[in-house]
């Protein structure tokens, strides 16, 4: 049973490609071999590991999912070893729109992941910020799903929401999925809003909620412009730490 | 002409609700009569200014955007004088699958705002992060544009995948469609990045960037939470008195 994980929150800036690089990263770090999968338009997971869009215009996961290539065709190295990514390219606008008449189209991505054998571990799948079609798709392909939550009150606002689409899908598409965790992220000491919405999920949610608690950390914020995971760029910095703590509780406590 | 100002960008998290919020308060505080429009389904700039999204869920912009109401039926105050709301719900999120094959989709937004005859002196849309059908539908109503574009480098990577969807929209649906121009927000004097992500976009867009930046400011991330602007929040604080600048510069450039 691979481990396939999705890190969504249709609230925008909340932290999903920063946790997505950094687990893949932490996880590859650990002896795991590991598929990142950049299902955002934008392609900040693709850059951020430091390979150029204009590389993969041709062969990305768009072409995947319209059927133009298979996955091990699109899929690249990376320079941390053990980290390979599924690159993604602004093309992936318009599938919405393109796939609306195609049957089972909510199950492109996961037809696209589960054939792929080249050993992988792990497969951590990036989200785009909506519960449109893509990130629908990446849900039904996944075993668990790790919600970022930025402590902040308009992304406290959005859970509700995106939990209840969880159990749409879950209903009706995967029954497999499971939450494996809310995770805290740019959670600043200084602030009180910070401790009243991390005291709020904690409340609700209790041990769903990750123990790690992602600080906010320049560092965090700059290594994405040098291509690279924070482990490559600042290896002690507060930020490194953390997700390496997260990564340490992602594989020890078998949640996903 | 009415002034119809969409505030877009396709990055998550860069301050496009608090920007819409703020700049609709600023010009309602200068003797103007405003409508801010919420297109984004997860409905901040709605709750933002303290209207219960449960109490919106049968009359909101979903209901004029399918027919089933005119947006004066939709419009409600708000605790500020001269600003009303036409407010968002989930709804919205089905919106682009809903109407993939009705004609001329694309103006379903602007039929509706045009007609509405409340003597507004300014329109302002929220928009969602991301491209789709409801960003489309903003562009194409508005007369304007503002980019809040925070001070990090995902957030600058997805600025020319913006502007060419505005080429396009100018091109095929809304010549009118002019760049009001590009906001610097969340500007962190300690942190190197904010710095040179100025740097990088003053020296490619020039008087394109508003002269007004907006810092990082902990008052404006707590605003929301008690349902009002931060004007009526703080109105000293370094957020209120750079976004009261920016309504200034606004208005004194006639830009939009
Ligand atoms: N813990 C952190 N401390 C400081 N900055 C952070 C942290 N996590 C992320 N960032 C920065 O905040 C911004 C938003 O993070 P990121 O892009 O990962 O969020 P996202 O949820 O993927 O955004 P989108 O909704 O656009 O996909 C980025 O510029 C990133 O570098
Ligand atoms: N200048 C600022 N200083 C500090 N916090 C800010 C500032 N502007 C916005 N925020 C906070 O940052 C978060 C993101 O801002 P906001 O929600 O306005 O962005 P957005 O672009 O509308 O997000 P989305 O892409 O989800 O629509 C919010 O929690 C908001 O309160
Ligand atoms: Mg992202
Ligand atoms: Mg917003």
């Amino acid at each position: 049973m691979r481990n396939i994980l999705s890190i969504a929150n249709q609230k925008g800036g909340v932290g999903k490609t920063t946790t997505a690089i950094s687990i893949a990263a932490a996880l590859a770090a650990s002896n795991k071999k590991i598929l990142l999968v950049d299902a955002d338009p934008q392609a900040n997971a693709t850059t951020g590991l430091g390979i150029a869009k204009n590389d993969v215009t041709t062969s990305n996961l768009y072409h995947v999912l319209i059927g133009k290539a298979v996955a091990d065709d699109v899929i690249v190295g990376t320079s941390v070893p053990s980290l390979d990514v599924m690159p993604s390219n602004q093309d992936l606008v318009g599938v919405e729109v393109e796939f609306v008449t195609m049957a089972k189209r909510e199950e492109r991505l996961k037809n696209a992941v589960r054939n792929i054998d080249r050993g992988y571990d792990y497969i951590i799948i990036d989200c785009p910020p909506s519960l449109g079609f893509l990130t629908v798709n990446a849900l039904v392909a996944s075993d668990a799903l790790i919600i970022p939550l930025q402590c902040e009150y308009f992304a406290l606002e959005g859970l509700g929401q995106l939990l209840n689409t969880v159990k749409l899908i879950q209903a009706r598409l995967n029954p497999q999925l499971s939450l494996a965790g809310i995770l805290l992220t740019m959670f600043d000491v200084r602030n009180g809003i910070s401790h009243r919405v991390a005291e709020e999920v904690r409340k609700y949610f209790g041990s769903r909620v990750f123990a790690t608690v992602i600080p906010r950390n320049v560092r965090l914020s700059e290594c994405p412009s040098y291509g690279m995971p924070i482990f490559q760029y600042d290896g002690a910095s507060r930020g490194a730490l953390s997700y390496m703590e997260l990564a340490r509780e992602i594989l020890n406590d078998g949640r996903s």
